[in-house]
């Protein structure tokens, strides 16, 4: 459905917004090392089955993800590794790998590799921006498109929620991926003070600074 | 549908 194609699309959309940002200005300033290591894990964790997607629309998002989050890991940890600032990107990941972990291993659909690592991939998603918003809250401000790139990040899982709503109505087995649905409305919660400030300040042509 | 690991979203 439309909101499904269209969060999907954002998804992809951050993604190259931030491509575009490391490359072009030869700097990952800004941007959480840690947050986008999780996201590694995240995809890596979540696609494991995809030798077996039926999909090709899934398929190659799947590859998609994967291979470009490879390619930003490669560059902050490599190629512009000077400009990537640690002391700035404090927060404790240890804390989101263990609350995904128990959550994964407490409340998976069933009991098999594939469900349990697949459950811990959505719990960690729904977490994994903390270390960027807490590097934003530390710095106060950020470059106009690392608030894109969060945006669109943002508006992602956001538009996910009307997808499920539309699918529970319109699809005759009425069914809810519990996990899937109330991790992916703690994501967006999540982001909903960024939403609001790049609203009142970024969408108007000012800088994205704290208040 | 078919879905062989049951979730169809990415």
């Amino acid at each position: 459905n439309l909101f499904r194609v269209a969060g999907d699309m954002s998804h992809l959309a951050s993604i190259f917004i931030l491509l575009h940002k490391i490359v072009q200005l030869k700097s990952c300033s800004g941007i959480s090392f840690k947050s986008q290591l999780l996201y590694l894990i995240v995809y890596i964790t979540r696609y494991l089955d995809l030798p077996w997607t039926p999909s090709p629309y899934n398929f190659i998002f799947k590859i998609l993800f994967i291979s470009s989050q490879l390619y930003i890991i490669y560059l902050m940890a490599r190629a512009y590794r000077p400009t990537n600032d640690p002391n700035l990107d404090t927060f404790r990941v240890e804390y989101l790998l263990g609350f995904a972990a128990v959550l994964a291993v407490l409340f998976p659909v069933r009991y098999t590799v594939l469900e349990i690592f697949w459950a811990f991939s959505i719990w960690l998603e729904s977490v994994a921006i903390l270390p960027q918003l807490f590097m934003l809250q530390r710095t106060g401000e950020a470059e106009a498109i690392t608030a894109h790139y969060l945006f669109a990040l943002g508006t992602y899982r956001a538009l996910y929620i009307p997808n499920w709503i539309y699918r529970y109505v319109t699809e005759p087995t009425h069914k809810i991926d519990t996990i899937a649905v109330v991790a992916g409305v703690l994501q967006t919660v999540l982001y909903s003070d960024f939403f609001w400030i790049y609203y009142t300040k970024v969408m108007k042509g000012e800088k994205f600074k704290l208040p | 549908k078919i879905m062989v690991g049951g979730h169809d979203e990415l």
